[in-house]
């Protein structure tokens, strides 16, 4: 090395050469979105952006869970009274919080951030709906629904999941065999399905940081088994959805799978970044966001058992469970 | 957060919504 190179190498800095590849990447990307707009604007379809694996390896080895329970641990703190107004007013105001419709709406009454989140409403400001099925189990955005088709369920459209990766083998009930060869994947479906005529629907509820955030039972069902994956916390904000396939499967979730009036019935709350914990208000076994778990593993819980054969019966708009922060 | 529900229904099952509307618990997602 003489000396020219060395005084090259001290002057190029590991900060400017990473702001400005960083800058570059993120103005190609820009401008690729601003492309598609133009094409959407001129009504011409354009296929999602979905992420690559690296992008989606980059964002999965961010500690989402431990950033998760690290948040979840700030906000069990107690806040002195004189600050929780302030504190509170800030969330109002930011997530555009309806307090009218909390069954508290004095801040003072809530000790910390997790309380708050976990606030209740009114019973009177959610009246359940008598003249349909089905319910909406939370206040939220819908970000997809309709018929599931070839084992593929859409989280926004165009950019589909899994149904065998989401809900995991099909081994909640004895009644079908274990020992699977490896047919086709409607298969799967199709062993969901119980009665002839009937087809596989799906809805999605996207819960915003400021929405109420407890859940409550759809319909009239009979809740027969829990199946918990643990899983990573990414954001599963509306952009996200429509950049990473199988964002539902990576993140940690609760499936409940029972029945109702018309067959299969299952229920799967999803964990995102900021709130990783899951509770299903009549099952006090489950525990979620813990810091070890192996990859790709799940846990199951049966409801029925030999003194209840029936599993949980759970009726339209009962509560169901929580989200909570951390 | 979010709430996946998957299940099964007669073919004449329908859906009164729009993606991307705004629903609060216990308003209507769909009639038979």
């Amino acid at each position: 090395f003489n000396a020219k190179s060395l005084g090259l190498q001290a002057r190029i800095r590991p900060l400017p050469l990473f702001i400005i590849t960083g800058g570059g990447y993120v103005g190609y990307d820009q401008y690729g979105r601003y492309r598609d707009r133009e094409l959407e604007r001129r009504g011409i379809e354009v296929p999602p952006r979905i992420a690559n694996e690296a992008q989606v390896a980059l964002y999965k080895s961010i500690p989402t869970r431990l950033l998760s329970r690290a948040w979840g641990r700030l906000n069990q703190v107690d806040l002195p009274t004189w600050l929780r107004k302030p504190i509170f007013s800030l969330y109002i105001w930011t997530f555009g919080v309806n307090m009218k419709e909390a069954a508290v709406e004095d801040l003072h009454h809530y000790r910390n951030l997790g309380e708050f989140f976990r606030r209740k409403l009114k019973p009177q400001v959610r009246p359940v709906c008598d003249s349909h099925c089905v319910t909406s189990p939370a206040d939220g955005k819908i970000l997809h629904f309709g018929r599931v088709r070839n084992c593929e369920v859409e989280q926004v459209k165009g950019v589909t999941y899994s149904l065998e990766t989401f809900l995991g083998p099909h081994t909640w009930t004895d009644s079908v065999p274990i020992n699977r060869n490896d047919e086709d994947k409607s298969s799967f479906q199709d062993m969901l399905v119980s009665k002839p005529g009937n087809e596989l629907f799906h809805c999605v509820v996207y819960l915003a940081p400021g929405d109420y955030h407890c859940f409550h039972s759809p319909t009239d069902w009979r809740v027969a088994h829990r199946r918990h994956f643990p899983g990573s916390l990414m954001s599963v904000n509306p952009g996200v959805a429509r950049w990473i396939k199988e964002l539902f499967c990576h993140n940690e979730r609760v499936v409940l799978s029972g029945e109702w009036k018309h067959g299969f019935f299952s229920l799967t709350a999803v964990g995102a970044t900021n709130v990783g914990s899951i509770r299903i208000y009549f099952d006090k076994e489950l525990r979620t966001n813990s810091p070890r778990y192996s990859k790709g593993s799940y846990n199951d819980f049966s409801y029925v058992s030999n003194n209840n054969q029936e599993g949980i019966f759970m009726r339209k708009g009962e509560h169901l469970g929580e989200f909570n922060l951390g | 957060s979010t709430i996946v529900l998957l299940f099964e229904a007669p073919r004449d099952f329908t859906f009164n919504l729009k993606a991307g509307q705004k629903i609060h618990f216990g308003e209507p997602l769909g009639t038979i």
